[in-house]
């Protein structure tokens, strides 16, 4: 906790006063204490996350709290990725002659 | 090319958000708007679409669990047409075996679909001139975005690594801004730095108008900010002579 109150971000106060915000806004409940600690804890590092883009970003967006602040990025990847198309689909980015010789 | 165009600024063209909930299903989500926007264009009617037909009849039998936007497509030209959202509503999952497409009335139907040249400005001179496209994206930063114009730093939002589907809509240029290094130099007394503006692409999601800019989001043009170029597919629509329009995107 030492080395932690040197650090940019929220504090702890401050991050449950979010949390509670958030909470608030998008109408979120979790089922027990345990639950609650876990979203607080992913919560934190979602806003750990946007800080980091914020700073690196090279436009104007702003990143911040969101209706998925408290999911994992495994959560949200599961629940609004498009599994199927991520990453390569096959055949669709080859073009005919790329350097396959002898394949159609 | 224009230097600016908005279909939204141009009365029913553009439906409203959609909200996927938990369904993975931004494919389905982006094609209908594509086909949408377009039949509008075409026609100068507004319909809307049904989504879950689409999900329910995909020929992969993916449903909720993601798909190809081409796919989609031929989905529609397999069912020779789309029933209507009223008739067919979306209900957030996916009933494979389930396909009703022969129960309700097709309200709009398309000829072909296509894949743009991965290439910025055919993109822009696409959209302007025809209407909206779908494009495929790495959705890494969108789970934390807020509002105004992503520029991914180099390394982060990786274009090779696509897995959302949204649909192109318009572009644009912010006003004059400093950027954030010359805020950083301006901040550490160096010389007042140069002003510049930022040329962007205006994407609508499908997470709800609760998220972002009321459901839409702006990303870099020009850099092939998060791998917009890779897959820019858009369905064919085409009305007969007598019937066809001439539409212009807003500026």
């Amino acid at each position: 906790q030492g080395i932690r109150g040197q650090e940019p971000g929220p504090r702890p106060l401050e991050l449950r006063e979010a949390f509670t915000l958030f909470q608030i806004q998008y109408n979120r409940t979790y089922s027990n204490p345990a639950e609650y600690a876990r979203r607080l804890e992913i919560f934190a590092r979602n806003l750990a996350r946007a800080q980091r883009l914020q700073e690196e970003d090279l436009g104007t967006a702003q990143f911040g709290v969101t209706p998925f602040s408290d999911l994992t990025e495994e959560e949200f990847d599961q629940l609004y990725g498009n599994r199927k198309a991520a990453g390569r689909a096959p055949n669709m980015d080859r073009k005919v002659g790329s350097g396959e010789r002898g394949k159609s | 090319v224009p230097s600016t165009c908005d279909w939204r600024k141009k009365p029913g063209i553009i439906s409203s958000v959609r909200n996927q909930v938990t369904c993975g299903c931004c494919w389905a989500m982006a094609a209908v708007g594509n086909i949408e926007a377009l039949w509008a264009i075409k026609y100068q009617k507004f319909v809307e679409l049904s989504v879950q037909e689409l999900l329910d009849c995909d020929r992969c039998a993916n449903g909720c669990a993601g798909g190809f936007v081409w796919d989609a497509f031929l989905t529609v030209l397999n069912n020779s047409g789309l029933a209507s959202e009223k008739d067919y509503p979306y209900q957030g999952k996916a009933e494979v075996h389930k396909c009703q497409a022969k129960r309700y009335k097709k309200v709009a139907w398309i000829q072909d679909f296509i894949m743009l040249p991965e290439n910025e400005q055919s993109i822009a001179r696409h959209l302007a001139t025809e209407g909206p496209i779908t494009v495929t994206i790495n959705k890494e930063l969108l789970q934390v975005y807020q509002n105004n114009v992503i520029q991914p730093a180099p390394g982060t939002c990786d274009p090779r690594q696509v897995d959302h589907v949204v649909l192109l809509v318009g572009f644009g240029k912010t006003k004059s801004v400093e950027s954030r290094q010359a805020e950083a130099d301006l901040s550490q007394s160096k010389p007042r730095p140069r002003r510049r503006s930022i040329p962007y692409w205006i994407l609508k999601n499908s997470w709800g108008a609760n998220w972002g800019e009321e459901g839409y989001f702006r990303l870099h043009r020009g850099s092939n900010a998060c791998g917009i170029t890779k897959y820019p597919w858009t369905a064919l629509v085409d009305a007969p002579a007598k019937k066809r329009h001439a539409v212009s995107c807003p500026p």
